[in-house]
């Protein structure tokens, strides 16, 4: 919790250890300081708030949607950051608006991967499509792309295995799975997928920016999802990654339930570093 | 890198006899943002600076290396100390079965560190059975189970409740003829409150031989509120840091062991079964450092 408060008297020593504390970054929490510095007024909480406000840049939040669909979306990142979990809460939303959604199994190495999005698409009310373990990741990937033309899904949602981004084979194989994606599309003007996810956790320090870094050089991602926001962690680096990434951060996790996932905005995540 | 900079500020000390307080304080600023960079919680770094002044203050010019590398070498062995000097291993009961439980927030390696820690011990000769008490993800006691079917290991997976799972799968052990019982549990958040009091519960009833937090190293600042308070509910007897094959510099450990003072055990380093190490505080300690 912040212990700015308004009209209390803050060492900058303060103020730098709870920016410092929210993951931020070295870099942005100077600037930050120096900003701060230029202003003059008692309540340093509210004046924090809308310099961390105006550091944000005006990237488009909104979620690309094919103009003919199946509207394709294929998620990545690290670890256990949360991208099928994030699955599910997409795949809920979508249907509960009345969509028609298609999930794809293309994780195909890991324990149980393929029972666990199983799992959550018969919950949630999505199709699946899947191989055996140890198949081409790529190949699930086109036979789910088959089947969401054919049978007319408004939305096709690749879950994929966690990678190291240090990892040039797994990078190339995740570029391989873009790819097979646009393969039936080179006359359509938003070859799929329309959105590049990429899934980081708030509990990730500074290693996140590496991580956006990387993934979005090979893949133009197209949009962040910040998980695990419901815990203590603030995942500040994300305005280093806007910032010089231009990334935008779409949506945010807040919990392990279907409908724990809200849509970002600045303002209100701003609001939440304090409280 | 954090070298180069440390040259910089010394290469004025020729002919000095001892590491000059204003050197120091220089060179302790430029180590202040290689921690800060790596991860290590603010104020973890504010003590670890204190400590390392102590202890470059009047120390005399060696002629042997440059003022900058004898500095870093202080500021390193120093981290290593922290860090724990060299690696401690799991605790055996006095009576059969040896239970290890794993704790931790979500996604950070408990599932796929438990069946490697069953590797080590299975390979050590031990008869280890493994029970997944995770009732509340999606194919977590199937995660569980396919990984222990991978490495020969049986899995104990019945039960409606985590703390029935666990009781039923120390009865089974017996039976089994095991001798350690790694008992993988639920992630949850060091704030959710029923969570982490049925972890409490299920310490009281089951009484492990180990607790011990599973900790991701690429955890940022939070590190030290996730380690206090799992430590402080549990009383935690080690940690084992995951995902050590990322390029994050892992700030975390020393956050982690400076808070809690519970040693680092092993070290996962990357997604297959066998990757997992025991922990070695030098090459930890030079990461951080970058
Ligand atoms: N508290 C909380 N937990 C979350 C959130 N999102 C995901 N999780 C949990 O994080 C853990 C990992 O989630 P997964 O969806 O399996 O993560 P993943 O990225 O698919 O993991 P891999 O496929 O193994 O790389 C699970 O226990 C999820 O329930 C969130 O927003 N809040
Ligand atoms: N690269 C790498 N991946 C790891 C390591 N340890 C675990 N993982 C991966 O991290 C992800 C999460 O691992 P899990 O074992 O499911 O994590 P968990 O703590 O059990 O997750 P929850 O039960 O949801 O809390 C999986 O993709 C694992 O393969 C490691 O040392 N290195
Ligand atoms: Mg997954
Ligand atoms: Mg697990």
């Amino acid at each position: 919790s912040s212990r700015l408060g308004k009209g209390k008297d803050h060492s900058w020593e303060e103020i730098e250890e709870m920016l410092i504390q929210s993951d931020m970054g070295i870099q942005t929490v100077d600037i930050l300081i120096e900003k701060l510095k230029k202003r003059k007024g008692a309540n340093i909480q509210e004046i924090l708030k809308e310099e961390i406000l105006a550091l944000f840049p005006p990237l488009n939040r909104e979620p690309i949607i094919s103009p003919s669909p199946p509207t394709v979306i294929l998620m990545v990142g690290v670890n256990g950051v949360g991208k099928t979990t994030t699955i599910g809460k997409l795949a809920s939303s979508f249907i509960k608006e009345g969509k028609k959604v298609l999930l794809s199994a293309s994780d195909t190495y890991r324990a149980a991967a393929i029972e666990q999005l199983g799992l959550i698409a018969r919950t949630v009310g999505a199709d699946m499509v899947k191989h055996q373990y140890g198949a081409d990741p790529t190949a699930v990937t086109f036979d789910a792309l088959q089947s969401a033309l054919a049978r007319k899904y408004d939305f096709l949602i690749i879950d994929t295995a966690g990678r190291m981004h240090s990892d040039k084979n797994l990078m190339e194989e995740l570029k391989k799975i873009k790819r097979v994606l646009s393969t039936k599309f080179n006359y359509s003007p938003l070859l799929p997928p329309q959105e590049v996810i990429m899934v980081l956790d708030a509990h990730v320090g500074q290693n996140s920016f590496q991580q956006a870094h990387v993934f979005h050089k090979a893949l133009n991602v197209t949009g962040i999802v910040l998980t695990k926001l419901d815990g203590t962690a603030k995942g500040g680096i994300i305005l280093q990654i806007e910032r010089e990434l231009e990334i935008p951060v779409k949506w945010v996790g807040v919990g392990e339930k279907w409908d724990d996932l809200v849509k970002f905005s600045p303002r209100d995540y701003v609001e939440s570093i304090f409280l | 890198n954090l070298r180069t900079r440390l040259s910089k500020i010394f290469k004025k000390l020729k002919g000095e006899a001892f590491l000059s307080e204003k050197n120091i304080e220089e060179a302790l600023k430029e180590v202040r943002i290689a921690l800060l960079e790596a991860d290590v919680n603010y104020r973890v770094v504010r003590e670890f600076l204190t400590l390392t002044r102590e202890k470059a203050l009047g120390k005399r010019v060696l002629n042997s290396v440059s003022p900058a590398q004898q500095f870093i070498k202080i500021v390193h062995e120093e981290l290593v100390k922290i860090l724990g000097e060299q690696a401690t291993g799991l605790l055996t009961a006095p009576v059969p079965p040896s239970i290890y439980m794993l704790v931790g927030i979500q996604g950070s390696g408990k599932t796929t560190t438990c069946a490697k820690l069953g590797l080590i011990l299975k390979n050590k000769g031990r008869k280890v059975l493994l029970a997944a008490t995770d009732t509340q993800r999606p194919a977590a006691r199937e995660q569980l189970k396919m990984l222990g079917e991978k490495i020969g290991v049986p899995t104990f997976t019945e039960g409606r409740t985590p703390l029935e799972i666990a009781l039923s799968a120390l009865k089974t052990s017996r039976k089994l003829g095991c001798n350690v019982v790694l008992l993988d549990t639920q992630g949850r958040l060091q704030v959710e409150e029923e969570l982490m009091k049925e972890l409490e519960v299920m310490r009281d009833r089951i009484k492990p031989t180990e607790i011990l937090l599973v900790a991701d190293a690429m955890t940022g600042q939070e590190a030290v509120n996730i380690a206090s308070t799992f430590n402080e509910r549990l009383s935690l007897d080690g940690i084992i840091l995951t995902k050590v094959d990322s390029d994050a510099r892992g700030g975390a450990a020393l956050s982690m062991r400076m808070v809690t003072g519970c040693p680092i055990k092993f070290i996962g380093t990357g997604e297959k079964i066998q990757d997992m190490e025991a922990f070695y505080p030098d090459r930890i300690a030079s990461r951080i450092l970058g």
